[in-house]
């Protein structure tokens, strides 16, 4: 019946806002994933089930600040010593801070090789993250994307193990 | 004629004419034209507030960030409505105690060095 | 996994983020 209520719902919505239906569709759809230890960095999300490709996986969840709120935030997290930001830019003026407030996307690991991308998308006006599956993504696989860090001086070693790392997150 | 500028200014601000309405976070709005040396004055009439508001008037240089406050970085010079705090590179020092609020009309002077 | 991020907050939306007077001050006397 929710493929039901999506058909209909499409039909009188028209499909400009499939991703509205099926960003809300995320949250019933929780059990896709799983918090677990991550042979890349700590703890990282796995698939419980098979993951057709461009699917919607996870949205990125956080605070959503000013660059330059963002900019005094990371500099204070790296006074205290706070790891790797979990701040994800969306655009020249925003950005998604998820180090306090947020969901678990922000334990999704980096890898040069990913099986993931990530995708802002505008919903009602509001601008979003949303994860997506680049292709096939077995049960049991780690999620991982491309975090697309600036490169900067002072490196974060990359440990994604991937053929074709890049050596560094930035 | 020295207006608010049209461009130079965050983009979340509202100019109507010659007045500047906010909300939220701090914005900067700039003046048309700027000043580099001389002794050079500019008065505002603080039309209103909302409760628990406040705004920072002062002189900045055309790099400072318009989406952060005048004083916050080493290119302004920012004088604050609560308590009437000075601020530059975001640092608040007394300077005229008390502050001010709307109905007020606020003088802004700066005196640059004519031959340096 | 609210263990291994001390005193995180789980949201469901995006929250807006409403800024402080002072958000931008190192220091105010």
């Amino acid at each position: 019946d929710m493929r039901m209520l999506q058909r209909r719902l499409l039909t009188s919505l028209g499909d400009t806002n499939n991703d509205f239906f099926k960003i809300n569709m995320l949250k019933a759809r929780k059990k896709m994933i799983k918090f677990a230890r991550s042979r890349i960095h700590g703890y990282g999300l796995y698939a419980m089930e098979t993951i057709a490709q461009d699917e919607m996986i996870i949205e990125y969840i956080g605070q959503k600040i000013r660059s330059l709120v963002a900019d005094e935030r990371e500099k204070a997290y790296e006074r205290r010593g706070i790891g790797s930001s979990y701040l994800f830019r969306i655009d020249e003026h925003s950005v998604i801070d998820a180090t306090k407030r947020g969901n678990f996307a922000r334990f999704i690991n980096h890898s040069c090789q990913p099986n993931c991308y990530a995708k802002v998308l505008t919903i009602e006006g509001e601008k979003r993250i949303v994860i997506y599956s680049r292709s096939i993504i077995n049960k049991g696989e780690e999620i991982t994307y491309d975090y697309k860090f600036p490169i900067e001086d002072d490196k974060i070693d990359c440990l994604c193990g991937a053929k074709a790392c890049r050596g560094y997150l930035n | 004629t020295v207006k608010v500028s049209s461009n130079d200014r965050a983009f979340q601000l509202t100019v109507s004419g010659q007045t500047i309405t906010g909300m939220e976070g701090y914005a900067m709005a700039r003046a048309s034209h700027g000043v580099a040396k001389g002794t050079w004055y500019f008065e505002v009439n603080f039309d209103e507030q909302p409760d628990e508001s406040q705004i920072r008037i002062g002189w900045s240089q055309s790099h400072a960030a318009l989406q952060a406050c005048v004083g916050y970085s080493k290119f302004s010079y920012g004088w604050r409505s609560k308590h009437g705090t000075k601020f530059h590179e975001a640092k608040g020092k007394k300077y005229h105690f008390g502050g001010f609020k709307q109905g007020d009309v606020l003088g802004c002077l700066i005196h640059l060095p004519v031959d340096a | 996994w609210s263990a291994f991020a001390p005193e995180f907050q789980e949201l469901e939306e995006n929250e807006k983020y409403v800024e402080k007077e002072g958000e931008f001050d190192m220091e105010d006397e």
